[in-house]
C-alpha cells in the first residue's frame, strides 16, 4: 500500500507546471525515503530528477518500494482538477496499475477522485556523480527567468560566464547581441534578492537557450534559483521546494565542432 | 554540437 498527503495542491500543481514541458512520462519511485523521479527530456538533452522527502509529507505511508510509471499531461490535467487549497491524497495498491488521486476541500463537504492508469515506462536511470563545482551561483529565480527570456530573442544559444566579481549571460545572432552582467550582492538585506557567488575557477560555458527557459517553468517553486557550472560537465540548475525536496535540472553544455 | 546528456552521466 502507497499513500502520500498533501494538505495543499498548490505545491503539486506547481512540480507539475515545472516538468510537463520536458517531459511526456516519468516513473514515480516511493520508497520508505520519499518519491523520486528522473527522466530525460525527449531528445536526451537534459535530465529532470525531483526528491520529495517522505517526513515532510502530512501523511506518508510505503510498504513496499513501487515504481509508478505516469503520463504527465493526465496527471497534469487531474490536478487541475484540484482547488488550490485541496487536501491531495495520492494512493496506490501493491502491484497496481492504477494510481488515484484524491482531493478534499477544506471544509470535508466536496471529496472527488480521480483514478489514472499506470505505464510500464522502460527509462534508463542514470548515475549522476558528486561533483564540486568550479562556480556555484545563487541568484532570484525570478531573475534568471527574466534572462533567459530576453536573451533566447537573439541565439539558440547563451553564454554564461562565472568570475569572482559576477555572472554575465550573453547570446549573439543575426539581430544583435545581449549581454546580461550581474554582480555579486555587496550587501545582502533580502536573502532572497541576493546575487552570491561561490568561486573557486572561473567558467565559461554555452547553453541551448530553449532548454534553459524550460527550467525556469519551476520559478513559482522558490524565490531563489542555485547553477553549478564546471568546465565540460552538465549545468545543474536547482529549485527548493520549501521543505519538501528540491528540482534538479542538468543541461549538457554545447561544445565547438 | 548538442552533445546528449547521456554522454556525460553512466548508466545506473
Amino acid at each position: 500500500m502507497f499513500e502520500a498527503r498533501l494538505m495543499n495542491a498548490t505545491i503539486l500543481k506547481k512540480i507539475l507546471d515545472a516538468v510537463k514541458d520536458l517531459l511526456n512520462e516519468g516513473t514515480f519511485d516511493c520508497s520508505d525515503s520519499g518519491i523520486q523521479l528522473q527522466a530525460m527530456d525527449n531528445s536526451h538533452v537534459s535530465l529532470v530528477s525531483l526528491t520529495l522527502r517522505s517526513d515532510s509529507f502530512d501523511k506518508f505511508r510505503c510498504d513496499r518500494n513501487l515504481s509508478m510509471g505516469m503520463n504527465l499531461g493526465t496527471m497534469a490535467k487531474i490536478l487541475k482538477c484540484a482547488n488550490n487549497d485541496d487536501t491531495v491524497t495520492i494512493k496506490a495498491q501493491d502491484n497496481a496499475d492504477t494510481v488515484t488521486f484524491m482531493f478534499e476541500s477544506q471544509n470535508h463537504e466536496k471529496v472527488s477522485d480521480y483514478e489514472m492508469k499506470l505505464m510500464n515506462l522502460d527509462q534508463e536511470h542514470l548515475g549522476i556523480p558528486d561533483t564540486d563545482y568550479s562556480c556555484v551561483v545563487r541568484m532570484p529565480s525570478m531573475e534568471f527567468a527574466r534572462i533567459c527570456r530576453d536573451l533566447a530573442q537573439f541565439s539558440e544559444s547563451m553564454v554564461i560566464c562565472c568570475t569572482k566579481e559576477g555572472v554575465k549571460f550573453s547570446a549573439s545572432g543575426d539581430l544583435g547581441s545581449a549581454n546580461v552582467k550581474l554582480a555579486q550582492t555587496s550587501n545582502v538585506d533580502k536573502e532572497e534578492e541576493a546575487v552570491i557567488i561561490e568561486m573557486q575557477e572561473p567558467v565559461t560555458l554555452t547553453f541551448a537557450c530553449r532548454y534553459l527557459n524550460a527550467f525556469t517553468k519551476a520559478t513559482p517553486l522558490c524565490n531563489q534559483v542555485q547553477l553549478s557550472m564546471s568546465a565540460d560537465v552538465p549545468l545543474v540548475v536547482e529549485y527548493r521546494i520549501s521543505d519538501l525536496g528540491h528540482i534538479r535540472y542538468y543541461l549538457a553544455p554545447k561544445i565547438e565542432e | 554540437m548538442q552533445p546528449t546528456i547521456a554522454s556525460f552521466f553512466k548508466k545506473d
